[in-house]
């Protein structure tokens, strides 16, 4: 554990915890893709199977149990309790483009062809790619609530830490993990632009929207 | 050195 996994893990929590209390204080779930939050329950159900086959520590038990908590509440809320508020209409994107690839990927490139692993492998390929919904719901609408833009923020920032993470245990321990550094610079670059106009538009306390 | 690749992280 290092300053910049340890930032990461919080930040990823912060993300979720913003979301979540967003959607329940708000009583709505308006802005928010409902088809993001069902892929990161995704990605969390299968990357944590091996909550019943290895034990690292209190802590990463924790923090799983907590992730897959959140992110089945979320749906919840969006898809159940406050399913009036959700904006279907412009949560259009085509879940399967993602999800298919990313399931043929996984098979083909994986660190080992058993079924855990190829689980765990579809997590980390479909993490990457799991917040185009949301960008995209984004560019249709054209705006979003500062609330949001936070919320994305966190979810950014945390796997740009994690890219720090990952130099650290590279020098430090000898850990090097292909699969997961690529899939993370590759979701650290989809936020870029979202990074951009969050620093030059909301911290400036102006509402993010774009441009026609 | 050895590099190695292990499922610890989040």
């Amino acid at each position: 554990m290092n300053i910049f996994r340890l930032t990461g893990d919080l930040s990823h929590l912060a993300a979720i915890i913003i979301l979540l209390l967003k959607i329940w204080k708000s009583r709505s779930c308006a802005g928010i893709s409902g088809k993001s939050q069902i892929l990161f329950a995704l990605v969390f159900t299968t990357r944590y199977l091996d909550l019943f086959t290895s034990f690292i520590s209190l802590y990463n038990t924790c923090m799983k149990l907590i992730y897959i908590g959140c992110a089945y509440a979320t749906v919840y809320l969006i898809y159940a309790k406050f399913r009036a508020t959700y904006d279907g209409n412009h949560d259009s994107f085509r879940v399967e483009f993602l999800v298919v690839p990313v399931g043929g990927l996984s098979v083909l490139i994986n660190h080992d062809f058993s079924p855990l692993e190829i689980l765990w492998t579809f997590s980390i390929y479909l993490e990457s790619v799991a917040i185009l919904p949301q960008l995209f719901m984004i560019s249709k609408t054209g705006e979003a609530e500062t609330i949001t833009t936070h919320y994305l923020f966190c979810l950014g920032l945390y796997r740009a830490l994690y890219l720090f993470n990952w130099i650290w245990r590279f020098y430090f321990e000898g850990f090097f993990d292909m699969i997961a550094i690529v899939a993370g610079v590759v979701q650290t670059v989809l936020y870029c632009d979202f990074f951009y106009l969050y620093v030059t538009k909301v911290l400036k306390g102006k509402k993010l929207s774009l441009p026609a | 050195r050895e590099f190695t690749y292990k499922h610890d992280e989040l």
